[in-house]
């Protein structure tokens, strides 16, 4: 499994522009 | 403005611009906890701040520079000790409590319902006397916290390709402003030159307790996942997951 795989969230949380406080 | 351009004011004014908002569990509590409910409130908590965690990694000068693996790798090792710093800090003027959040405060003597957490608050409250002991301040607390981010993952790989080198350099470069960062908060406190060099030496000394209370914590979430005592779920399901397959 490729890192961005096992890690699908914190890779989202990482490359999104968006405040993760939106997001949760 | 680059990190590598700033005055060691100016990185630390931004870092303090990162910290992340105080968070509240908001749950209703029922005491007496059981295992269950005490262990889901700690869990539910630490998935809500983790969120939080990223969005102030990303906020400190230079982090999106590395490499996404880089990034992901950091972060992934040094989760538990980043919340548990922060609860020190929260702590740090309530001696004999665990301050989780304004709404979820506990004294040593709850960890009792929890096989194995006690041991565990016991190293967490001592550290956090430690830190009482040497009067933290807010911009030396700040410092450590992203010297653990940065420094967490140093020993554990070594850069294969030239992007990883590349990304290494950029990190070595980095931690040098956090540190120059924290020897500037410390000749801010009127102490003389051996006594900062010695402050310098203790506050950086418990980022090794900081670690052995965070692998102490990582192996106790481990066993009570995988016992069904709690339910780990998003965010810290893939958090402990990467920690406890490495």
């Amino acid at each position: 499994t490729s890192l961005k795989e096992k890690h699908k969230i914190l890779h989202q949380l990482l490359q999104n522009s968006t405040s993760p406080v939106d997001l949760a | 403005t680059h990190h590598s351009t700033m005055s060691p004011e100016e990185f630390i004014s931004r870092i303090m611009e990162a910290e992340p908002p105080e968070i509240y569990l908001m749950e209703d509590l029922k005491k007496p906890f059981t295992e269950a409910s005490m262990m889901m409130s700690l869990t539910n908590l630490a998935d809500k701040e983790l969120v939080l965690m990223i969005s102030w990694a990303k906020k400190i000068p230079g982090f999106l520079e590395l490499s996404l693996t880089d990034q992901i790798h950091l972060l992934k090792c040094c989760w538990l000790e980043i919340l548990m710093l922060g609860l020190m800090w929260r702590s740090v003027d309530h001696p004999g409590k665990l301050i989780f959040s304004p709404d979820f405060k506990l004294n040593r003597e709850e960890g009792q319902c929890v096989e194995g957490i006690m041991e565990i608050f016991d190293m967490l409250l001592a550290a956090t006397s430690r830190f009482r002991e040497l009067k933290l301040q807010r911009e030396e607390y700040v410092c450590l916290k992203a010297m653990i981010l940065l420094n967490s993952n140093l020993c554990t790989s070594s850069p294969q390709t030239a992007e990883e080198l590349e990304s290494r350099n950029k990190l070595l470069r980095l931690l040098d402003s956090v540190i120059d960062a924290l020897v500037w908060a410390i000749s801010k406190l009127g102490l003389s030159t051996q006594q900062q060099t010695l402050r310098l030496g203790h506050l950086t000394m418990l980022l090794s307790h900081i670690r052995h209370v965070s692998n102490k914590g990582m192996d106790h979430l481990s066993t009570m996942k995988r016992k069904n005592v709690v339910l780990v779920y998003d965010l810290l399901l893939e958090m402990l997951d990467a920690n406890t397959s490495s």
